[in-house]
């Protein structure tokens, strides 16, 4: 763990009477190898870092006769706070419409059956509606899992025009009395000009209340950039992510909201349609430490 | 940054954020920043381009032999080649590549529907067999995925096909019972052809982090890894972490994925993984 790494750095602060910068600075480099390793981005571990010098300088800590003990402390307190700053949960609103975009193979459809099948809970009525029109059988498999959480769904095997399906289903979700449609989408490198071009006109015509960008937590460095560009095309209300049941630190997830801002809102945690919860960022900010 | 222009201590920070911003990690980008700062202390008007070449001979170094052997498919008929890794990682979607690299090569194939967990998984594979017109064995879902991987190797057998492809649940590898299934695939294998199946290869999303390599320490551990294949290289990710599983399990990385499409699998090259880099 993070504190066993520190533990050397951090014994020569014990015996310390006064936090000096020499002292911090080799334990707040273990910090940087701790965040660097959980594949947090550059310059996101380098700011982090740089926030929590300025914080561990300050009073306390230099009057505090286990410094090493405060830094431990103020690392995770920072961690915590970036993660979950801002609105972690869903616009308060009936109908809620919710658009889902991401990278291949992320868990969007998965996801969208678990996003319904929560909220079935809390009084809403959901339907799914299948605007990946690539995808081999991404139309079978939202209309599977949507038939195991008994949610209607809207499929068009005809038709390529993505923001006509999203159009023509969210008509037809009015029109079932639905009142929490989820749009799943394909799988998109943010770099595809004409895939974020047609995720604009998808959100055009569907005006979602939410943008939810499902990220798998094992991300690497170019998180950032994928974040950044979502919510540059679509402006993004908030993140998923998903497969934490697997070992990945996810220094990806502080990287995302430290560079965009946006909130995370939930996490997955599994493969089954229950596996699904809200974001906890104490729980996030012990993993990303390790 | 590499550059005709002389490094300082600006430039010589670009280059540390480059190398982890191409997911190489702690320890590789340690490597490579460490022998340029040796090389710029002893001339200080080492150029952009100089350090280039310093990180392509560190990874040229660190990737030698990771590249597929020649004539790698071996005598065996079938030969048996089973594709494992995390969910979503792209396993589906290269076994339909595989299948069709090979029919183009005029070799006999069969697919093998051994994800019998995930919903409509069958109707994925059925659909990419459909449109490459490639015979493809199947059962319902929920059926045993080691009686699927038997009747396909029947198949191929009775069909003198040359290559058998298996493609396998996603799963990750903290899940004991998923990985149990998977020996279990192993096991009947085994008891048709001992020596099947002959090439096991980890699929792994490029766009991961370090957490690529415990995932293939795992697998290995579980399954006995043969190879590599690191998928979604268009994206913009470098696939770093495919250097880290290299330097620890010395893996060959047969295939690198490049896209959505069937023609979208090349064989993975240190040349032009490094001239990608630090061209
Ligand atoms: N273990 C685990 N698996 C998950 C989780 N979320 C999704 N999956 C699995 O990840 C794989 C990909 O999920 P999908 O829902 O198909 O992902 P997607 O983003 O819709 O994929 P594309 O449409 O191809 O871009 C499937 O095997 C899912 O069962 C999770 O939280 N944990
Ligand atoms: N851009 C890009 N997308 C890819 C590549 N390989 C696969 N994909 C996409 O990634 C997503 C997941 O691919 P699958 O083949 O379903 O992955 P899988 O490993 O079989 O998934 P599970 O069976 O659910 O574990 C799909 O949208 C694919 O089209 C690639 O090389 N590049
Ligand atoms: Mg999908
Ligand atoms: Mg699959």
């Amino acid at each position: 763990s993070l504190t066993d790494r520190m533990g050397q750095a951090l014994r020569n602060l014990r015996g310390v009477g006064k936090l000096t910068e020499d002292n911090m600075a080799e334990a707040l480099k273990e910090v940087r190898t701790a965040l660097l390793s959980a594949d947090v981005h550059f310059k996101v571990a380098r700011q982090f870092v740089e926030d929590v010098r300025q914080a561990a300088m300050g009073q306390e800590v230099l009057k505090s006769v286990t410094p090493g003990q405060q830094i431990i402390k103020i690392i995770n307190d920072e961690l915590a706070k970036l993660l979950g700053e801002g609105t972690t949960g869903l616009a308060d609103k009936k109908p809620l419409r919710i658009m889902m975009v991401g990278l291949h193979g992320s868990g969007k459809t998965t996801t969208s059956a678990k996003l319904a099948k929560r909220l079935m809970k809390d009084g809403y009525k959901p339907a799914l509606i299948a605007c990946d029109v690539y995808r081999p059988a991404a139309i079978d498999q939202l209309e599977t899992l949507a038939k195991q959480i008994e949610v209607p769904c809207y499929t068009d095997r005809t038709s390529q025009d993505v923001p006509k399906i999203g159009r023509t289903g969210w008509d037809w979700a009015k029109e079932q009395e639905r009142n929490l449609i989820i749009f799943d989408t394909a799988g998109r490198l943010q770099i595809d000009e004409d895939l974020i071009g047609e995720i604009k006109k998808l959100k055009d015509k569907i005006v979602p209340d939410e943008v939810l960008l499902v990220a798998d937590s094992a991300l690497g460095q170019e998180a950032v950039n994928v974040a950044k560009h979502f919510h540059e095309a679509v402006n993004l209300t908030g993140i998923v992510l998903t497969k934490l049941d697997g070992d990945a630190r996810g220094g990806a997830a502080l990287s995302m909201k430290a560079i965009t801002g946006v909130p995370i809102k939930f996490m997955g945690t599994g493969e089954k349609t229950d596996d699904f919860d809200i974001f906890h960022p104490d729980r996030m900010a012990q993993r990303i430490l390790g | 940054i590499f550059s005709g222009k002389k490094l300082d201590a600006a430039s010589i920070d670009e280059l540390e954020e480059a190398l982890y911003g191409a997911d190489f990690g702690v320890e590789t980008a340690t490597e490579i920043i460490d022998e340029i700062q040796a090389a710029y202390r002893k001339d200080k008007e080492l150029r952009g381009q100089d350090a280039a070449r310093i990180g392509a001979r560190v990874l040229e170094r660190v990737l030698e032999g990771a590249e597929a052997p020649e004539d790698w498919l071996g005598e065996a008929d079938p030969a048996v080649i089973c594709l494992i890794g995390v969910n979503g990682s792209g396993k589906t979607t290269t076994t339909a590549k595989l299948g069709w690299k090979f029919k183009e090569e005029g070799k006999g194939v069969v697919l093998g529907a051994c994800d019998t967990f995930r919903a409509a998984a069958n109707e994925q594979i059925k659909t990419w067999a459909d449109r490459l017109d490639l015979r493809l064995v199947a059962s319902h879902h929920n059926a045993d995925s080691a009686a699927v991987a038997y009747d396909a190797w029947q198949a191929a057998k009775g069909d003198n096909a040359k290559v058998l492809i298996l493609d396998t649940a996603g799963r990750l590898h903290t899940k004991g019972n998923l990985m149990e299934e998977l020996k279990k695939i192993r096991r009947v294998l085994q008891k048709h052809d001992e020596t099947a199946p002959h090439h096991a290869w980890l699929v792994v999303d490029g766009s991961l982090g370090s957490n690529s390599i415990e995932q293939a320490r795992k697998f290995h551990e579980a399954f006995g890894l043969t190879g590599l294949i690191v998928t979604k290289l268009d994206g913009t990710s470098r696939g770093g972490a495919l250097v880290g599983i290299y330097r620890e399990l010395q893996l060959p990385i047969y295939f690198v994925g490049l896209g959505e499409a069937k023609e979208d699998l090349q064989p993975f090259s240190v040349k032009n993984y490094t001239n990608a880099l630090f061209g």
